[in-house]
Formats: structure tokens, C-alpha cells, sequence
């Protein structure tokens, strides 16, 4: 079965969708059959990996609605093994919609689990980019999930969020999912040009452990102007220090899966 | 009467935030009385004005619960003449709870309208920072506002959910408010040093024109130091760039209002 980890933070802008579609894109690179799952309304994951909002008629919101399998809504994206489940806007109306459903913050997981069990669907990771807030989407990402991957940004409001992450974290852990763990916490915009970025660093490590991935995603332009070209920075700009450093995590993530 | 300004964005790590606690610094520091309303669940327009999390037992949830008055939330700030309503952590729960209350996108402009007939509330300005998303906590925001103010960052993902935000400030123009107008579009985080901030404003110019601001806040650690020590960065560090732009940004606004 599928490793399924959602990218989550309420903060807003911390390299979510960044961290998804590369940190994916690396998986795939290294030869793991890879789905991203779009659950926020802004489109940002699939659009940076080249799905024009015209090809999104088919998207999350219907399957977690029941009107299509995810069978029908999945596309290929232009990197080999990884696949996209895309997001569409009307997504944006989606948390009101699903508070009158039955289910409804298990809709999610029971499309994933029914899926899975078809042999042909096999994909060994599965990555939720998951909206900035801890709204009903974010709950059903987090009940879906084996685990939480937390992109952390290196500044003070980013900091003051993670406690609140934590809690909502433990909660869904005692109420919805009790196999949920977080997989790990990921530095980004990393700029070691000035001092709040190594402040932070040392602040969460000291708090988190050995929870704190030691691969940290150096704030870097290549990787914010590979989405305006529909592409993971991985494709863009191989050599870069960002694609260098999801690689890196991409390699830690992997071992963390080994039993030792 | 006051000016009431949303500062929205559902695009995150925008600088919502950040442009609502130094505008509205600027904007009293020139003699203006202003109202910061802190409408997002994480509370860091509270945290960037020093009130900390054990002072906020009454906030703007009780408020539009109507389980307490304006006069009885609202703080005053290290700021002469700025004022704080802040937030709390129960409002991660307010869109659930408001979406089953009667005139539930009316709760905040009820209450703001109930407040401002007594004399004693002499604000000129209230500014509501909003939460990253199109949620009910951020239509309360939009249909209790005069107008919109959108920080936009000067990067591809924040230009693509524009259009988004335009369309849902129509439809509440449309259905909730009808004096809903766009204030302007302010250029956040702006890094001279790369293409791509050069390249996002010339769009946004070409798509918007004179409803972008002149003054550009550029990316200046400063600002993003000041909230660590609870103060905004006018206070932090008054020459910095960060500081200076701002400022600017408040003549303009101030001189958008008087009549020509
Ligand atoms: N390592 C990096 N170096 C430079 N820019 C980056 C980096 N990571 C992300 N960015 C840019 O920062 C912005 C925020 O990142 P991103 O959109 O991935 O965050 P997010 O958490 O998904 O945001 P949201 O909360 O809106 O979903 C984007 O414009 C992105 O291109
Ligand atoms: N001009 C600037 N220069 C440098 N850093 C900045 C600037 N403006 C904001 N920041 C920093 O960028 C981060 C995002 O800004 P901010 O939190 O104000 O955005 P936001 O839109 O309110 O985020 P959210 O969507 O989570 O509410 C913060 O850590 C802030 O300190
Ligand atoms: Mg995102
Ligand atoms: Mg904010």
C-alpha cells in the first residue's frame, strides 16, 4: 500500500505547494510510482506542474463528491511516475458544501482506501498539498493520511503557527486517525544571509529533535520562477541549490522508510 | 464616519499581515485613530502588536457571537492612536459555527455598524486583516468593508490567484455589498535584485493599472525581524526601507480619500 503523507501548515505561503511538486518529482525521479493530490482552491500545485486550467473539468472536488472515481480525474504530469490529481475552483466552496455530508471528514480517505484496492492503482507514494488553514479539507487530508510532512518557513510568524499545527495534528490523531504521525518538519527559504533564518532553525530543532529533516531548502529564485513555465524546479533548473536540496530530502525521506 | 479596509488575499504569505499592523502604524503615526481587527485564527497582527496570546480571552469571536461588545474587546496597542481587536484560537472553528447562524456573512458589518453610532468610537480608519483563504471569516470581512486593499507578492503563484479574488469581490459586490470597491493593489516583497519581481509588476500594472500603488514595499529583513520583538517594524526600525515604504504607502492612501 501506498505511503500517503499530506503537506500541511495553516501558515500561509511556508512552501507547501513548493515542497509537494518537488519533493515529488525527486520521489519519481528515483523511480517511485507518485500521486499529488491538489485539495487547495488556488490550483497552485497543479498548475505548476503544467495542468492548464482548462484541463481540470475532472478534479478532487468531484471525487470527493462521488460524481467520478479517482481512476477518471487522475492525469499524467510531463514528469514520468508521477501523476496529478488536480484541483479545481470549486474547491473554494467545498467546506461548506462537505459540513452537510455524511462522512464528511472521512470523504477523502474512503475514496483512497476503495482505490487502492485495485491492483492497477500503484502508486507507492501519495502527497496531499493541503489549503492554508485548518479548514475541513485540511481535516480530511490529515484523516487520509499515514503521516505529515510540515514545510516550515525560517521566520517568527512561521514559528508561532507550528504549536497550533501540532494540536490540530493530535486531535484528528484521537478523534479521526490514530495511525497519524508527523513524518517530519522541512526548513525553507532558508537564507543564510540573515540571522532570523538560523534563530528559527536552532528554535525548532531544539523544540522538534531529530523530527527536523537535517536537508534544509535554501530560499533560492530558480525555484520560485520554475512554476510560471508549468514546472517542477527539478525539470527547470536540475542543478540549482533548490532541486540539490529536495533531492537530498527526497533521499531522507526514502530512508526513513527502511526499517533500519 | 470610518474608512473600514479589508486586507485580503486567499493567496498565503502574501503580506496581509505584515501591510495591515505597519499601514495601519503609518496611518496613526500622522494623526489618524485606527482600528486593527484581527480576523485570521492565527493571530499574528495581535502577535506583531505585542498583545500576547494570554491577553486575548475577549476577541473578535466573542464579538461576532455577540457574547461581547467592540468596547469591550478592543485594546489599545503600543501605538498612540492605534487600537487592536484581536483575534483567538477559536476562531479556527468560527467558519463551522458562523455558516449555521441567521445573516451569517452580515455578523462582523452588524456589529461594526452597532458600534460606530456611538460617538465614542471616534476610529477613522479600521483595517480587517484577513485570514489566507475565501472563507465565510473573510466574505464577514469583505461584506462589513468599504473597500479591498490586495498586497500582492511580487511572485508567479500570487499572480495567478488575482483573478480569483477579483471574481469573489464582485460576486460580494453583487449579493452582500454593494459599495464594495477595490482600495488597491499594493507590490509586497518586491527583491530588485530578480527578473521575476520586474516581470510580476509589469503585469499587474498592465492588468490593473492605476490601482497599483506607486510605492513598492520592498523585501527587507527588517520587516520580517520586528515581529519577534512584538513591534511593527516603524517602531523596530524606523529608517529601514521597509519602514519608509510604508509611510509612502499611507500618503498615498491618505491622499486617494481627499477629494482632488
Ligand atoms: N526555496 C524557495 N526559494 C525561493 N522561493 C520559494 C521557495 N519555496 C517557495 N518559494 C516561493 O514562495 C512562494 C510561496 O511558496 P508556496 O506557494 O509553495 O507556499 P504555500 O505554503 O503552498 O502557499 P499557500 O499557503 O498559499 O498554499 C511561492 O511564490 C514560491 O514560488
Ligand atoms: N517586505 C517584507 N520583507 C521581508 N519579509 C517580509 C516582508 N513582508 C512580509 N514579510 C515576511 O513574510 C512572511 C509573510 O508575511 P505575512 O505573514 O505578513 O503574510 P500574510 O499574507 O499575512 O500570511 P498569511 O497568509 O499566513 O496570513 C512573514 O514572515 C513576514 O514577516
Ligand atoms: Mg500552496
Ligand atoms: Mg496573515
Amino acid at each position: 500500500a501506498p505511503r500517503i503523507i499530506a503537506v500541511a501548515n495553516q501558515k500561509g505561503g511556508v512552501g507547501k505547494t513548493t515542497t509537494a511538486i518537488n519533493l515529488g518529482t525527486a520521489l519519481a525521479a528515483v523511480g517511485e510510482q507518485v500521486l499529488i493530490i491538489d485539495l487547495d482552491p488556488q490550483g497552485n500545485a497543479s498548475t505548476g506542474l503544467g495542468i492548464g486550467r482548462e484541463c481540470r473539468e475532472c478534479s478532487v472536488y468531484e471525487v470527493m463528491l462521488g460524481e467520478a472515481t479517482l481512476a477518471q480525474a487522475v492525469q499524467p504530469s510531463l514528469v514520468p511516475g508521477l501523476f496529478v490529481l488536480p484541483s479545481s475552483v470549486e474547491l473554494s466552496g467545498a467546506d461548506l458544501e462537505l459540513a452537510g455530508l455524511p462522512r464528511r471528514s472521512y470523504r477523502l480517505r474512503d475514496v483512497l482506501h476503495d482505490a487502492l484496492d485495485d491492483p492497477r492503482t500503484a502508486y507507492s507514494y501519495i502527497l496531499v498539498d493541503c489549503p492554508p488553514a485548518l479548514s475541513l479539507l485540511t481535516i480530511n487530508a490529515l484523516t487520509a493520511a499515514d503521516s505529515v510532512l510540515v514545510p516550515l518557513q525560517c521566520e517568527f510568524f512561521a514559528l508561532e503557527g507550528l504549536s497550533q499545527l501540532l494540536r490540530t495534528v493530535e486531535m484528528v490523531r484521537d478523534t479521526l486517525n490514530p495511525v497519524l504521525d508527523i513524518q517530519g518538519v522541512v526548513l525553507t527559504m532558508f537564507d543564510s544571509r540573515n540571522n532570523l533564518s538560523d534563530q528559527v532553525a536552532l528554535d525548532v530543532r531544539s523544540f522538534l529533535g531529530n523530527k527536523v529533516y537535517e536537508t534544509v531548502i535554501p530560499r533560492n529564485v530558480r525555484v520560485s520562477e520554475a512554476p510560471s513555465y508549468g514546472k517542477p524546479v527539478l525539470i527547470y533548473d536540475m542543478q540549482c541549490a533548490g532541486s540539490r536540496a529536495y533531492m537530498k530530502l527526497a533521499g531522507e525521506i526514502l530512508r526513513q522508510e527502511r526499517p533500519a
